[in-house]
């Protein structure tokens, strides 16, 4: 049995092998494997497993291939919303808060409602209200949109205007 | 979305997710947000539990949670657990994947999708990166 062990994602989707360049798989996987260095790192040196999560979160937050953190996908309007969660299994507290646009790393604004205790789910203006009192970094909105997002964003609104795309994504956006 | 999962040398896990969410979203949709007991949970005495996919969907199947009752109650393993729910999410409509390590450390992922960026490692030794379904 290990004595620690860690698993990591970076997201999943319909992810082809067409579309995949040899150069962009190699970036994934080098981003994958420093951001589970660095969860493994904390580990191997006696460190706990919240503190190893932090560690590769907010790595991939940071990272824009990832849709999380810097490199998030865009809102209608063209903001964005970005939302984390994190529990611990030793005592079951657990924080999460949705609907950010200015907390850079909202896995440290979630561990922080954990630590705080007195709520588990924080949204919106007062969830980075909290984070502010908090002392967590803020940065503009503007710092998580990159070019990627933005022509997705785009092509997604294009394509409302066609009819027959527009009937699939109705039928495709039928989660409730 | 990025999520981790861990257990450490004490025998504590701990599970953390962050997601961007879906391009376009609108009405101040949270559905798609790693909720706990949906895209996260965390319980020594089962499993630590990190998702990714249509949130919608692991909300009404009670994924994350899920999958650690499983294993506490009935006694099946990780990747059992983990594989049982995600069928139960693509049975709904949904897709994704979520990613485990259960109390004695055993690591297990699960999607049906045709890839999930994902990794693991281990003081034994383990160390891999994976993309697509193999």
């Amino acid at each position: 049995q290990a004595d620690w062990s860690i698993a990591i994602h970076g997201g999943a989707g319909t992810l082809s092998r067409e579309a995949m360049t040899p150069e962009r798989e190699a970036e994934y996987t080098a981003a994958l494997q420093a951001a589970l260095d660095a969860g493994a790192e904390v580990l191997r040196a006696g460190g706990e497993a919240q503190d190893a999560i932090v560690a590769v979160i907010t790595k991939l937050e940071d990272d824009p291939l990832f849709n999380a953190g810097r490199g998030a996908v865009l809102t209608w309007e063209g903001g964005v919303s970005l939302d984390a969660s994190f529990m611990r299994g030793d005592t079951r507290e657990a924080g999460a808060a949705a609907g950010l646009s200015h907390v850079r790393h909202p896995i440290l604004l979630a561990r922080a409602i954990m630590e705080d205790g007195r709520h588990v789910f924080l949204s919106g203006e007062g969830a980075e209200e909290f984070a502010a009192d908090h002392g967590l970094e803020q940065v503009e909105t503007e710092w998580f949109i990159t070019p990627r997002r933005r022509d997705s964003l785009e092509q997604f609104r294009a394509a409302q205007d066609d009819p027959q795309v527009s009937f699939n994504e109705d039928e495709e956006h039928r989660y409730g | 979305t990025v999520g981790a999962v861990a257990r450490d040398v004490r025998g504590n896990l701990a599970a953390g997710t962050s997601t961007g969410g879906t391009t376009g979203k609108r009405w101040g949709r949270i559905g798609d947000s790693p909720v706990i007991g949906a895209g996260t949970y965390a319980d020594n005495r089962a499993c630590a539990v990190s998702a990714t996919g249509t949130g919608e969907y692991f909300l009404r199947a009670g994924v994350a949670q899920g999958i650690c009752a499983m294993m506490r109650l009935a006694g099946m393993d990780a990747q059992a657990a983990a594989d049982q729910l995600i069928v139960e999410v693509g049975e709904m409509g949904g897709d994704g994947g979520v990613i485990v390590v259960s109390a004695t450390g055993e690591t297990a992922f699960s999607f049906n999708t045709s890839g999930m960026y994902r990794g693991r490692a281990d003081s034994i030794g383990l160390n891999e990166i994976a993309i697509f379904t193999d």
